[in-house]
This record gives structure tokens, sequence and C-alpha cells, in this order.
């Protein structure tokens, strides 16, 4: 399995929003990313998970930190239309990758990535996955102590 | 914008899985995969959110539709581990993908596919994306009128 992973990548340059409580009908996602697009606003990561409890649920995305200010400001300018009860931005984060190919057993890799991570006490904001791909946002001042434990648990040289 | 998007990608062959309610600190993401990749279960997507309102999140997970029940089981034999709240299972999904190059900007291409959607009332559960990719997952019972919409958004042959 370890043989698959290929590499490690990250971005510090990455800052996290979220619009909590986003009511789960269509139209609601579009609604967001319309403003942010007119705006010019670079997306990189969006997460959005079911809504489990009530009808809502909590929209996800990442820009470069340079536009976390702009991002906002769109967001809290639209706010009456997109009625989220909360706005939460963090430019803390880093986004670290394990980049492989036939990911297909996604498992095994994700569980290394996220034991190796848990392993340094490093606590897992968020998730998104695609078949070459794990990701995840940590703490950035977690970025270095991530990067030994993840370069290690693969067997990748460290530096 | 839309000649960046080379293509629709989908796969009925999924089935979703969220564990509702989990604990957000270190150990947990790697606490629910490893059991799973123990039993072999090969995992597609895997979503997960910031912990927005109390210290708990959902984790939210596709496997093959073969695989539905089997992973539900290991979920459930390790329920007393794993401490969380709720496990909803449903095989009633259909992933579809934008794929694209150059996606950093996202939010138009991502706008676009979701105004595309809910124009046809059709609701986003669960949203996923990666530098080329932006995925998500809806009702299967609307793949072929989301494909068709997406077709014509991006102006791409439909069939
Ligand atoms: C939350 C959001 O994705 C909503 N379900 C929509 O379809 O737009
Ligand atoms: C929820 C889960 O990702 C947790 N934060 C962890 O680090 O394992």
């Amino acid at each position: 399995e370890k043989s698959i992973v290929s590499g490690i990548a990250y971005s510090r340059d990455e800052a996290k929003i979220t619009l909590v409580g986003v009511m789960d009908q269509p139209g609601v996602a579009a609604g967001i990313f319309g403003p942010l697009a007119d705006g010019n606003i670079n997306v990189d990561m969006i997460v959005q998970n079911i809504s489990s409890k009530d009808n809502t649920t909590d929209m996800t995305f990442t820009v470069a930190s340079d536009d976390l200010a702009g991002a906002v400001k769109i967001l809290e300018n639209n706010k009456s239309a997109l009625r989220y009860s909360d706005l939460i931005s963090d430019g803390d984060v880093v986004k670290i990758s394990i980049i492989g190919v036939g990911m297909r057993s996604n498992a095994g890799i994700a569980q290394h990535m996220f034991h190796a991570l848990a392993e340094h006490g490093i606590n897992i904001q968020v998730i998104s996955t695609s078949e070459i791909k794990v990701s995840v946002l940590i703490a950035e001042d977690y970025t270095e102590l991530a990067l030994r434990a993840l370069h290690t648990a693969y067997g990748l040289d460290a530096d």
C-alpha cells in the first residue's frame, strides 16, 4: 500500500470560510458561489456534507489567504439573500494532501494518513478526497510536524 | 469559462454512509477508516466538514453499492468504540463530477454546475472538489435529468 502514495503536497496559502446553517434545498449552493464568482474570488476546496439533523447544513470552502477579507465581505453583503446563521472565517489553516495512484482502496491510505496525524495530536478540521488525493485542513501551526509525520508514515524522504 | 470543462463523469455505483455526531478530536477519523480498511472496503469519497456548533461533526463517505451492507455492519460492530450518535446509509445516490483543467477559478464553474441542477429542482446532498473536479452526490432518480442539464449548461454534446 505504501508504494502507491507518490507524494505529499501542501499549501499554507489557504484560508477557509464556513457558512453555518444554510438551507439544504435547491439553489442554495448556486446562490453562494454566484457572488463569489462575480467578485473574481478563486475557490479551491468546496466541502459540504448532508443535512443530518434539521434541514440545514454547512458550506465550507477555501480561498487564497489574500482573498479571505474580500470573500468575507462579499458574503456579508449578501447575507440576507443567503440566509446563513453564522460565518466562520479562518486564515490559520494549511491544506495537506496525500497524492497517489490507484487509490481505489482509499480506506487504508486514508486511515494511514489520519493515524499519522492523530499520533501527533493533530486535529483534522476538514476532509475532502478524490481518486488521486486525500486532502485535509489542519491548523497552520502544525504544518512542519504534520509533514514530518506523513513523510515517515509513507516512507517518503523527509526533506 | 465553458471551454475549460472537458467532460462530465458519473457513477451510479455509489452508496453513501454518514456517521452523525462524531467527536472532533484527534484519532476519530483514523478510528473510522481502520475497521473499514481491515474489512477490505474500498472507499471513494470522504467528506467531513468542521464542527461548527458543538464539538461534533459528521463523517460521510461513499462505497460501491455492493459494499454498503458490509460497511454498515463493520461500523455497527464498532459502534461503542466509534461513539457516533447516528448512522445514515443511503444506496440511492449518484455521484456526478464536472471535470476540467485550470479549475483555479472554481467559483464560476462550480456555480454553473450548481445552478444547472437547481434550475431543475435537483437538491445537492454532498459537495467535494479537487483542482480538476467538482463532484456532487444527488438522488439517483435524478441521474438522467442532471446529466442532460449539465451537458446543456456546459455546451457539451448530450449523448
Ligand atoms: C446546501 C446546498 O448544496 C443545497 N442542497 C443546494 O442544492 O443548493
Ligand atoms: C472528525 C475527525 O476528523 C477528527 N477531527 C480527527 O482528527 O480525527
